[in-house]
């Protein structure tokens, strides 16, 4: 464990504290795309197969139960929550992510360190997670005015990834063995997919201005 | 030999 990946799984638990605070807060989900947190839903459930059977650390096991319960969590409130689900934008998330899980799973069955079980469905979630948060950015941009607490969810949701990106750096330089290219390149892809966001964010932030996506 | 595959980030 390094600085960066401490720094990158506090960063991840901050996004899912400030989504969850966000509709419990509101008893709203205005804002945020279903099919991203379903995507994500997948993404923990297909990466941590292992939960039973790979320990590693008590904190590894309890961010993994933490991630994987917060995530069906958040999809449960969405499709069934009585009042929550109200406030779902159905009509403006109409992002087709079905295509995302299947190229995603195409790409694992070709794109893969070992040609197992658990190692394609490793791969497939860190593909899909590298895409997974597209159907929000489209709802962002779609939906026009973002309330607060949704973009700093996707904020830190972006960040994360950034660090842990210096984590790779940090145990490439620190541990002769480590070169997991296919978590280089899909954090690359993932982080770059929110480039555009984190510019309209710091300029609303610098500006103090209303954060707004152009359509 | 098995360690490269031991996934041990989240």
């Amino acid at each position: 464990m390094n600085i960066f990946r401490l720094a990158g799984d506090l960063t991840h638990l901050i996004s899912i504290l400030v989504l969850l605070l966000k509709i419990y807060a509101t008893k709203s989900c205005s804002g945020i795309s279903l099919k991203t947190q379903e995507l994500y839903a997948l993404v923990f459930l297909a990466r941590y197969l292992d939960l039973f059977t790979d320990f590693v650390s008590v904190y590894n096991t309890v961010m993994k139960l933490v991630f994987i319960g917060s995530s069906l969590a958040i999809v449960w409130c969405m499709r069934m929550h009585r009042i929550v689900k109200r406030s779902y934008n159905r009509e403006l998330d109409t992002f087709r992510h079905y295509f995302l899980v299947a190229g995603s799973f195409v790409l694992a069955l070709v794109v893969h360190e070992k040609f197992t079980l658990q190692e394609i469905f490793w791969a497939f979630s860190i593909y899909l997670e590298a895409v997974a948060i597209l159907p929000q950015l489209v709802l962002l941009q779609r939906s026009g005015n973002v309330d607060n607490l949704t973009g700093q969810y996707v904020f830190f949701l972006g960040a994360y990834r950034a660090f842990y990106i210096l984590n790779w750096i940090y145990r490439y330089f620190t541990e002769q063995r480590f070169g997991r290219w296919i978590s280089w390149i899909s954090g690359l892809v993932q982080t770059a997919l929110y480039a555009d966001f984190f510019y309209y964010y710091f300029m609303s932030w610098k500006n103090n201005a209303k954060l707004q996506l152009p359509a | 030999n098995d360690d490269d595959h031991y996934h041990d980030e989240l």
